[in-house]
């Protein structure tokens, strides 16, 4: 049974798409069989695999929007081994409205997903930045919440919130979720804030039972392998941004053996 | 009649926020009343400005969801000559599906700032990284649109759809609606990504005519100000990013006289 991991933080520009990118192809580098959903209208994830939205006549769209599509079909490969792709489009945007009086429109991705759990070890979902009902779909389809976290001011204000929508979901729908980990993304190490910031995250009671032993620094090999559709660590493994994504992969690994 | 300014971008993380505090702070520093609006559920510009929104016990989700609140009671005066601030809250994010069956949801905005808008010269509104209903809100209640844009190769992606819902916007409700202004934000000069990406903006027909002359470059103390509660053009007004916002704000002042 695969673990299903979404990939989700309400605020912007944080670092979802590169964790769920590189976290994916880490993992399939590892022998591992991953599905990557892209369910943000932004099609950053699809984007950053090289493929653009425009090209593909299917995408996770018309699995949210009708019941009877089936997901196998909507999968598409990417040039990486072990890694599948369920393509985005900005289409998707409109899914809001659309199933706003959809009887289980909250379980839609989780249903649709059933068909093909099985084919994969990890399922990783990247979600947009809100607290809406595509980021309740991931939600209501996952074992298990990731969250990357900028070492800035403004992060922390949103967290709460968070914290209590995956609690939600919990006792409304899928008994099993839970927050399995916290990433500290695009840290810049030269910088005061960063470091005082990372300091109050270390020491805040919310944070310290989940966040990861490793982080991940800025780097700009990171934004040059988007501009490419390569992930970083395909596109340049010895960087430290490939480094840090390969100890993050092996520290979700770990956690399979635990409790 | 003040000029509304609606600050938006679907991507996530482009510096909307950033460009509203600071342009707004500059603003009210060249002697024009000014009113920021803090559209986004995460309330990052009224933390932007000192304020903690559960301090507050109204914000702009009142207006959104009662007709009859008085937008006037609801602005809260910033320790800045001349700069004012509608608040938000984390239940904004509700407002999306409070709102759905509402008859004339997306005027809402519009019509609850008509009492004030009169005792303003500028007022900016932050949205947040979505293309929904909070955003068409904006936008009806605009007269022009501004877009923070990184020089990155995902920032290209999204612009065709924005352009598109202004479009739409300007046709069913806001006929004077036009994007005002394309700003480069975040910019790393030392990097041939950013220098690229640039070059390719330049060229772009749909940006060439909207694109601000000046470009705010990336500077460690808009996160430094973010964490003071202190817009970076009064927390340091030397420093070049304070410079860049300062440039910005005189482009924009100089379009009032324009056509
Ligand atoms: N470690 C890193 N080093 C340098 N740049 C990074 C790093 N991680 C992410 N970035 C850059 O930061 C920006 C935001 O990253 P990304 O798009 O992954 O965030 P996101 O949370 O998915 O954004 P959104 O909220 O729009 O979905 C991108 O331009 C990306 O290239
Ligand atoms: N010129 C700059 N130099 C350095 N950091 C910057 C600059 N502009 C913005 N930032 C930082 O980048 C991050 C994103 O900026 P900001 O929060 O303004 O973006 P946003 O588009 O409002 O995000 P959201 O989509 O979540 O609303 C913040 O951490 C901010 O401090
Ligand atoms: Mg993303
Ligand atoms: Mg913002």
């Amino acid at each position: 049974m695969a673990r299903v991991i979404a990939i989700m933080n309400q605020k912007g520009g944080v670092g979802k798409t590169t964790t769920a990118l590189n976290l994916g192809a880490a993992i399939a580098a590892r022998g591992k069989r991953v599905l990557l959903v892209d369910l943000d209208p932004q099609a950053n994830l699809t984007l950053g695999l090289g493929r653009r939205a425009a090209d593909l006549s299917e995408t996770v769209y018309e699995l949210l929007t009708n019941p009877k599509a089936d997901a196998r079909k909507l999968v598409v490969q990417t040039q990486w081994e072990r890694l599948s792709l369920l393509p985005s489009h900005i289409d998707l945007s409109g899914a809001e409205i659309e199933l706003i009086s959809v009887i289980g429109r909250e379980m839609r991705l989780c249903k649709s997903l059933e068909g093909v759990r099985n084919d994969y070890d990890y399922v990783l979902i990247d979600c947009l930045p809100s607290l809406s009902l595509l980021t309740v779909n991931a939600m209501a389809a996952a074992t298990e919440v990731l969250v990357p976290l900028q070492a800035h001011p403004f992060a922390l204000e949103g967290l709460g919130k968070l914290f209590e929508v995956v609690a939600m979901v919990r006792e409304a729908m899928n008994p099993v979720l839970k927050v399995s980990g916290v990433l500290v993304t695009m840290f810049d190490s030269r910088t005061n804030v960063s470091r005082v910031t990372l300091e109050a995250m270390r020491k805040d009671e919310r944070l310290r039972p989940h966040l990861f032993s490793i982080l991940v620094k800025q780097n700009i090999k990171v934004a040059e392998s988007q501009k490419e559709g390569v992930p970083v660590v395909n596109f340049d493994p010895s960087c430290p941004a490939s480094k840090a994504h390969f100890a993050l992969c092996d520290e979700v690994l770990e956690m399979e053996t635990g409790c």
